[in-house]
């Protein structure tokens, strides 16, 4: 997936780091100092469907389907998240104990069009 | 912010980047909390020391980590009831209530000084949460500390299940193998419990109880 560019209009990953010290959690959360917080944005005409599917022939079936219906379907494709990974957090809960624990799914890491 | 700049998905206004950069961390902070199941950042009233943490962090190498469905809990303890005649020390941990998750794995870490006397026969009860350890506890788990330094020692966690209290509370009964009544004077304390190499919990949990019909159906 294209990383956003200012002018990208089309579907791509808009990339944000966050530091846990900006958000003044770096008293609770020891590890780590930050985390990308990334997320999906831009235009999927119909002709990007399905793209970067999970395999090219995600795509072309797609691409058959609008073709076969018709060419301007009423249903429009979004720019999602095609692909995620979990977080490792090493923080301190109210108890003051240390709690190491994996957040599912957290960090973006590739956007598509529906 | 002008005219011609729009957004390439809504096609509404860009915003400007600040107020973008300020959405960006309150998502952060939504998306953190939601999902370490959190309502609200903790308030840390009592942090463990610096020193303390780190020899804790060093000792669960990272080989031992637990699988990432799993949640890892270092709980350290705070000593009370001391008494050096019986050479008993009572461990409180303030750990979230066991019974509504599911307990892979517990070892209890102790740090034997290297003013040990010798071999030690240690014991562990288990306490009610309420009362001070008299009468009713359950023996967890027996061991024999024979040099200084760190020691494991793994607890049935069936045996840490139970109330429904966030209080967990452990009897130390430590007695020389050998025993040399012949020392004079009080037997000088052989663990640690204070300090930086004070004992701590490991717990492996994971992230709720299995429930009864997934229990039967595996």
């Amino acid at each position: 997936t294209p990383t956003c560019e200012p002018e990208t209009p089309l579907c791509c990953r808009r990339d944000h780091y966050v530091d846990f010290q900006e958000l003044g959690w770096r008293d609770w959360i020891l590890q780590p100092e930050g985390y990308q917080l990334n997320y999906c944005s831009g235009q999927c005409p119909p002709h990007l469907a399905g793209s970067p599917g999970i395999a090219a022939s995600f795509h072309s079936a797609v691409f058959s389907l609008l073709k076969a219906n018709n060419p301007w379907p009423a249903g429009t494709s979004c720019c999602v998240p095609t692909a995620r990974r979990p977080l490792s957090l090493l923080y301190l809960d109210h108890n003051g104990n240390v709690v190491k624990t994996d957040v599912p799914d957290l960090v973006v890491e590739a956007c598509g069009c529906s | 912010q002008g005219v011609e700049s729009t957004c390439s998905s809504c096609g509404g206004p860009t915003m400007a980047p600040q107020a973008e950069r300020a959405l960006v961390l309150e998502l952060a902070k939504q998306q953190i909390l939601e999902g370490l199941h959190l309502t609200s950042r903790p308030r840390v009233t009592r942090p463990p020391p610096q020193a303390a943490l780190a020899r804790a962090l060093r000792r669960l190498q990272p080989s031992r980590l637990a699988p990432a469905s799993r949640e890892e809990v270092i709980s350290f303890a705070t000593v009370t009831d001391s008494s050096t005649s019986t050479g008993s020390s009572i461990l409180t941990f303030h750990v979230s209530p066991l019974r509504s998750r599911h307990l892979y794995h517990a070892r209890l870490w102790l740090h034997a000084l290297p003013s040990l006397p010798g071999a030690l026969h240690l014991r562990i009860f288990r306490c009610g949460a309420r009362r001070r350890c008299r009468g009713s506890r359950a023996l967890l788990a027996e061991h024999q500390v024979t040099t200084p330094g760190w020691h494991a020692l793994t607890l049935p966690s069936s045996g840490l299940r139970g109330e429904d209290s966030a209080v967990l509370k452990l009897q130390l009964d430590c007695r020389p193998l050998e025993d040399n009544s012949t020392v004079v004077g009080q037997p000088r304390r052989p663990l640690d419990t204070v300090g930086h190499q004070r004992p701590f919990l490991e717990l492996q949990m994971g992230a709720s109880e299995p429930g009864p019909g997934r229990t039967k159906r595996r």
